[in-house]
């Protein structure tokens, strides 16, 4: 997608 | 048994306006503080946070903590079919199927009733910690709307920098390139706080749909900092948000 990073990658649930 | 009136449906036709382009579905978890809401949009880059303390309705009664989950598509017709200047109530009973909407004309003479089914859906939560962003701007939210139109007719990539100087816009393409600069105002229009210079890339396509909320709010709140993704938040009067985070372009 767009070379856009995914959120799950900075805010995954611990 | 939940229950929550608000005195006027334009507020909630402009909510549910400002989420809609972003989800098509989605559960408001209802409890005895208010109604929070978190989704991420389908390519997983962007994610929309609502929250509503109980403060901000006319009159709010949860007993039981409640997730209700709707179909916004659905949800925009019902409200359609409402006068912005109607009082609306939301009601659900404990472990329903269904979701009431109720409408009364402002002199109280016409009263409407919908009812909508709820959906199970499996929502994919995710920790947001408090973050210290290293720049925090306030602009009118019209004129951060208009930036990120005028963005989208140069390129799908916006660049944000922002730096004790002020904010800049950079989009370029094929037609060319554009940038706009923000200074602080001393009548504080603009404000900006700066800890670090920051300077990240976005898609535009999202910026402007995060513009969808514009009508709740005179003001917009960005938040940068390096690797994390952008904050754009709208306040919803003194008793709650709709919040944008979105994922920063990858460095090709």
């Amino acid at each position: 997608e767009d070379l856009q990073q995914e959120l799950s990658n900075y805010y995954a649930m611990p | 048994m939940f229950e929550a009136r608000l005195a006027s449906t334009l507020t909630l036709k402009r909510i549910v306006d400002a989420l809609r382009e972003i989800l098509n579905q989605s559960t408001l978890d209802c409890s005895d503080t208010g109604i929070q809401m978190q989704a991420m949009d389908n390519s997983h880059v962007s994610l929309v946070s609502l929250c509503l303390r109980k403060e901000y309705f006319e009159k709010y009664k949860c007993n039981r903590n409640i997730s209700l989950g709707l179909d916004l598509k659905s949800l925009t017709k019902v409200l359609k079919c409402a006068n912005g200047d109607d009082a609306v109530t939301i009601k659900a009973a404990d472990k329903a199927d269904k979701v009431e909407l109720s409408f009364e004309s402002a002199g109280k003479e016409r009263t409407a009733d919908y009812e909508l089914r709820l959906l199970n859906l499996d929502q994919e939560h995710l920790a947001i910690p408090e973050t210290e962003y290293n720049c925090v701007v306030h602009m009118p939210a019209t004129e951060f709307a208009r930036i990120c139109r005028d963005m989208a007719t140069f390129s799908e990539s916006v660049v944000i920098a922002c730096s004790k100087e002020g904010i800049k816009f950079s989009a370029s393409g094929e037609m060319g390139a554009a940038n706009i600069k923000l200074s602080e105002t001393t009548k504080g229009e603009v404000s900006i706080q700066v800890d670090e210079p920051v300077a990240l890339s976005f898609a535009g396509r999202y910026l402007s749909t995060f513009t969808r909320a514009t009508p709740l709010a005179e003001k917009v709140k960005i938040g940068l900092a390096p690797d994390v993704p952008l904050l754009v938040e709208y306040p919803i009067e003194d008793y709650g948000y709709i919040r944008y985070y979105l994922a920063p372009k990858v460095d090709d």
